[in-house]
């Protein structure tokens, strides 16, 4: 792991006192291989080297530690801090009903997220009610109507209207009557290159005036995951990331990348299937994880 | 890349850039650069514009003597499992590979064994609908080998050609997930000797790294025949797989670029490597 690797690079150094320009040089090249295996995209994980670089040289090393272990603790604190330093709850002031939109690629676990969402919600005694405006994938509909079964939540879903916006538009009034206050919107998966469909996104924005769009991210992300976030932020103008998937054994590095180029808070993490795996993000584990 | 005079630092950086973020991974980005960087000190490529020639042939290498054809028709029923982690278009392939076999005039049966997922069972039922082939079921929560069980019997009886078996997703990493997928494949092989004859293991192609991961162990506990990449159609260049059949040798048979039912291609390593660059 990184720390093996630094403490043996750091091994014929040892007894220096200080962190030089000379000594940090190869341990940055571990620090930046790792977060490249990590899946952090190739000019974050360059841009974050450099930062570290800045942070480190000339630094003392303290006495408890092995200069290995000082570079890890700089590298760790920095990455922590870019994840996000605090846990940003959601938004959820306003006149209800208060919308929440769900956003992604396809697959990234968007339909599962907006019911665990709703599973979080009802438990603190809100009344959400999910909507669902995937029109195009076969049984979209019959899935969030499964899962609202499974954590008895409403969903709103009109089998004959094949326009989100009409589905959209007419939930925010059955909203109002049932006396939900939070709607939680599944949108279909989509590419970020899709113009008509991030279009149609946008006329869903507009139509909901929602609080949240929340851009459903897939843990397992490569080096694609800056075009795609950013593509959805420029677009949509996203508040915040779900990362699904973290029950797997990817590092996660996609995490360094979304937030780095939406400077958005990562707000939940998806650990599992069942409907209450959904966590609080913590950003000194996921620094850990990325690290490995 | 083409603008410059001669290989030197700064070229070799703009390279490992493309390998990089075309997701080829660390280890054979440095394979790579290394043989270049060899090359060039043997004086055997001083040439900017050669350079990304020689390295789409270095790439083109690790596809070597993988085929990527499929014979479907050299066992009957010919079997093929579909697996992968949550979400990698599995259930859509076998809805595109089901449209291809059908319009080549073959028989075939899918086999609805995610017995686990919301609404999984309805998905592949409206995809048999709109493929033309029949889809064998049963209720959501049964056991989904004696689903397979079941299927493969008739399959038999009705000397069907080909039959594609959906699974639910499942992370590699989890062991009572893996044993459910060993049974299933066990259960698949006393019904038809020698089958499953195809395990396809689905890759998306927006996945990094952890795809070697994946591929490892849904290799070493069930063994697979083939990969299956999805999502071409969108940013990602899908380099993991040139990691993954660099280490295991296993052939990628086709790809995903969309969400119709005609938007299944046979592997190009060709195509495949030039879109890279
Ligand atoms: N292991 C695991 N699986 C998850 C998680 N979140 C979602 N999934 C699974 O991922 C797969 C895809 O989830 P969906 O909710 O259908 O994804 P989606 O984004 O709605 O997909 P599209 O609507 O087709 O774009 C399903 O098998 C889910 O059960 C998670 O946190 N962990
Ligand atoms: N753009 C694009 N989308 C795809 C492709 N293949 C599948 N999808 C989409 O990806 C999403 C997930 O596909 P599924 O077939 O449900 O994936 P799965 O592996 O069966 O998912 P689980 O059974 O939940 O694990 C759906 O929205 C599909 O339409 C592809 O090649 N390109
Ligand atoms: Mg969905
Ligand atoms: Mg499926």
């Amino acid at each position: 792991n990184l720390t093996e690797k630094l403490n043996r690079v750091f091994k014929t150094l040892r007894g220096q006192g200080k962190l030089t320009e000379k000594n940090i040089q190869e341990a940055l090249r571990e620090v930046r291989l790792a977060l490249l295996e990590a899946d952090v995209h190739y000019k974050v994980a360059k841009n974050f080297v450099a930062a570290i670089r800045e942070r480190a040289i000339g630094q003392e090393v303290l006495s408890s530690l092995t200069p290995g272990q000082q570079v890890i603790k700089i590298v760790n604190e920095e990455l922590t801090r870019l994840l996000g330093e605090e846990a940003v709850p959601l938004d959820l002031m306003g006149r209800p009903p208060i919308c929440l939109m769900l956003v992604g690629l396809q697959g990234s676990g968007k339909t599962t997220t907006a019911a665990k969402l709703a599973a979080h919600l009802k438990k603190r005694n809100h009344r959400p009610c999910m909507v669902a405006a995937d029109v195009y994938r076969p049984a979209a509909i019959d899935q969030l109507i499964t899962l609202g079964n499974q954590i008895d939540v409403s969903v709103y879903a009109d089998l004959d209207e094949k326009k989100p916006e009409k589905i959209c538009s007419d939930a925010l009034g059955f909203a109002r009557q049932n006396g939900n206050n939070i709607l939680i919107v599944d949108t279909a998966g989509r590419l970020h290159i899709d113009t008509e469909l991030m279009e149609e996104l946008q006329r869903l924005k507009e139509i909901l005036e929602p609080n949240e769009i929340l851009f459903v991210a897939d843990a397992m992300t490569g080096q694609d995951a800056v075009n795609v976030a950013s593509e959805f932020d420029s677009e949509l103008g996203i508040t915040g990331v779900v990362l699904t998937k973290m029950d797997g054994d990817a590092r996660g590095g996609a995490a360094l990348s979304i937030r780095e180029v939406t400077g958005k808070p990562i707000k939940f993490i998806g650990t599992g299937e069942k409907l209450d795996a959904l966590e609080v993000f913590y950003p000194d584990r996921m620094s850990s994880r990325i690290l490995g | 890349v083409l603008g410059k005079k001669q290989i030197d630092e700064d070229l070799l950086d703009e390279l490992e850039e493309i390998l990089i973020t075309a997701d080829l991974g660390v280890r054979t980005t440095q394979e790579l650069i290394s043989s270049v960087t060899e090359k060039v000190r043997r004086k055997e490529l001083n040439q900017p514009d050669k350079l990304k020639e020689y390295l789409k042939e270095e790439i083109k290498n690790y596809f070597f003597n993988l085929p990527a054809e499929i014979d479907f028709s050299s066992a009957k029923p010919f079997v093929t499992l579909f697996i992968g982690v949550n979400g990698v278009g599995k259930t859509t392939s076998i809805a595109k590979l089901a449209y291809m076999l059908k319009n080549e005039g073959k028989e075939v049966m899918l086999v609805a064994a995610d017995t686990f997922r919301a609404a999984a069972i309805e998905q592949l039922v409206h995809w048999g609908e709109k493929a033309g082939v029949e889809v064998v079921r049963q209720k959501i929560g049964a056991d989904p080998s004696a689903v397979v069980f079941d299927a493969l019997t008739s399959a038999v009886a009705r000397e069907i050609d080909v039959v594609l078996i959906d699974t639910a997703g499942r992370m590699h990493t989890k062991v009572n997930l893996m044993e459910e997928l060993k049974k299933i494949k066990r259960v698949i092989g006393k019904k038809v000797a020698g089958a499953p004859h195809e395990v396809l293991l689905v890759l998306d192609a927006t996945t990094g790294q952890n795809a070697l991961s994946q591929a490892r162990l849904f290799s070493e506990q069930l063994g697979i025949s083939g990969l299956l990449l999805t999502k071409l159609d969108g940013t990602a260049k899908g380099g993991i797989v040139v990691g993954v059949c660099r280490e295991l040798k296993v052939p990628v048979k086709y790809i995903g670029v969309g969400e119709t039912l005609d938007d299944l291609h046979p592997f190009e390593p060709d195509t495949f490597v030039d879109a890279i660059f």
